[in-house]
């Protein structure tokens, strides 16, 4: 869950891009 | 140059340095400050200190290290490399700031601006070096931003030291212009060496020089924009050319503190006047105080 | 497309693997509001649920290698059918006279209300809230006030219980603003617990019940 709202419904890298933390 | 370090993780900062000359604990020793990639929208700033014994400067200048932006890459690699075999009395130490450090103390909410940056890491070096023990007495400084403004806030912080903040101070200064080289020789070693964290699949590395106006450089970013995440984090996002090709290609984002926020919250006053027909019921407390409400609609 | 974040019990997992259409999203009548609102239907077990969305501003997800705008996170909780059949129920109480269930629970607004029609043990539950009668072996139903509070005052009773079970703060709202659990429970008094459960049980039921509850 991210603390910005994206304003766009579409696939994403997330797993290159992103690593999840509290 | 071993910047395994900075291959690990390039997210951040990393510190490089040569051993201490021990010469450099008993003579007074005359410094020189610059910096490397301060224009380029990719990759590390590299800020630089060189410094050696007053005895030792003939020796210095004999090494050739000339004005540095006068030499091409090979050459400051192979003078970067003489003045590694003479670390009898030439010593350096560097401060690697990532793409990643530039662009999140930019675009923070604090703004931490490149000027600040730059001064901070600059004195920070040299605080270095004397935490190291080297004699420091004089310290030569290529500018960033005001001249007298810089020179000022770093006699400050080192009052015992004589320092001279000087635009070109790279062409003056044989201290300067080795400093110059050691952080040129790092950043392109960086640059060439770069990890993508993102682990991209087809980076291609011909990013040309970096320079926003090199167009290869724009045509790299142009290629390697992603609409959700930007960039890899080898680009600097707090670039005006970054931000534009963004602002062109990449899907909006809101956030908690964004400005929009301020017009919607207000709304129109007379709306808490008005009596807007039956109010509809609020839910419970407990649902509120969690937030929850129910779906009307998915 | 749209995707969805759904925090549900476990056991409905299978629920949708079982049959196609196990699970089905339905509008039906929110029994407090009588505006429509989203519920779930468990076909296999015949169990209603609620719905519940959290939706804070500036939220977004990351779902697998997408990214879905809108950042709400819903709930589905069981909830007890009796609450939509009571409203359609209380909707024919001024006809005052014994009606088979069918001729009760219609409405256009939301026709897919003939679900509850075929929940499990519906005859139970319509004990709680009707007086019966019947007549060539079919069954007619009328709506008692007097057992609906009854069940009522039961279902508030287990809520209370509920409450000082899962520590919820009932005391003053000041206290409730960092609703963590512990030091309060002991100062709530038990009128609190009481009215606290009443007003939770009150996001169920029509205005004037709740009210006839509240003196009850």
């Amino acid at each position: 869950l991210l603390p910005c709202e994206v304003l766009a419904n579409r696939p994403a890298p997330v797993e290159r891009f992103f690593v999840p933390a509290i | 140059m071993d910047l395994s370090e900075l291959e690990r993780d390039n997210t951040d900062r990393c510190r490089l340095s040569s051993p201490v000359p021990a010469v450099c604990r008993k003579e007074p020793c005359v410094l020189g400050v610059d910096e490397a990639g301060r224009g380029p929208v990719l990759g590390p700033m590299v800020y630089a200190i060189c410094y050696c014994p007053l005895s030792r400067l003939a020796d210095l200048e004999a090494l050739k290290v000339a004005d540095s932006k006068t030499l091409s890459e090979s050459e400051r690699d192979r003078l970067f490399v003489k003045m590694e075999e003479d670390k009898d009395f030439v010593g350096w130490a560097l401060d690697v700031l990532s793409p990643n450090l530039i662009s999140t103390s930019m675009l923070g909410r604090v703004k931490y601006n490149l000027n600040s940056l730059s001064h901070d890491t600059a004195a920070g070096l040299v605080q270095y070096a004397l935490d190291q023990g080297v004699k420091v007495t004089q310290v030569f400084v290529d500018t960033v931003g005001l001249p007298e403004k810089y020179q000022e806030r770093l006699q400050q912080c080192f009052p015992g030291i004589e320092v001279t903040v000087k635009a070109k101070a790279d062409a003056l200064y044989p201290v300067v212009s080795a400093a110059s080289i050691c952080a040129k020789v790092a950043r392109d070693q960086a640059v060439k060496n770069w990890q993508f964290v993102e682990k991209l699949q087809d980076v291609d590395a011909d990013y040309g020089s970096g320079y926003p106006n090199d167009p290869k450089t724009k045509a790299w970013l142009r290629k390697h924009v992603e609409p959700v995440f930007g960039f890899p984090q080898f680009v600097r996002f707090s670039w005006r050319t970054a931000q534009s090709i963004l602002e062109k290609e990449a899907e909006g984002v809101t956030w908690e503190d964004s400005s929009a926020e301020d017009q919607e919250g207000l709304g129109k006053i007379t709306s808490y006047f008005l009596s807007e027909g039956p109010r509809p019921r609020l839910p419970h407390r407990y649902f509120q105080e969690r937030g929850l409400e129910s779906a009307t609609t998915l | 497309a749209r995707q969805y974040v759904f925090l549900l019990p476990e056991y409905l997992k299978d629920a949708s693997k079982k049959m196609k259409n196990g699970l089905m999203f339905v509008k039906l009548v929110n029994p407090c509001s009588g505006e429509g609102a989203i519920y779930l239907f468990d076909m296999c077990l015949q169990q209603l649920f609620e719905i519940k969305v959290f939706k804070e501003k500036h939220r977004s997800w990351f779902i697998n290698q997408s990214v879905q705008s809108e950042g709400h996170l819903h709930f589905a909780t069981p909830m007890d059918p009796l609450f939509l059949i009571l409203h359609y129920l209380m909707k024919t109480e001024k006809e005052g006279k014994f009606q088979p269930l069918d001729q009760v629970v219609v409405d256009d607004t939301f026709p897919n209300c003939t679900l509850l029609l075929k929940l499990p043990e519906l005859e139970k539950l319509l004990g709680h809230v009707t007086e019966e009668k019947e007549i060539d072996s079919k069954k007619y139903y009328k709506y008692s006030k007097e057992k609906t509070l009854k069940w009522l005052e039961k279902k508030v009773n287990q809520t209370i219980v509920a409450l000082k079970t899962n520590k919820i703060n009932v005391g003053a709202r000041v206290q409730s603003a960092a609703f963590f659990p512990g030091d309060q429970a002991s100062s709530d008094k038990e009128e609190d617990y009481i009215r606290y459960a009443h007003g939770l049980i009150s996001d169920y039921i029509p205005k004037e019940l709740s009210d006839d509850l509240s003196k009850h």
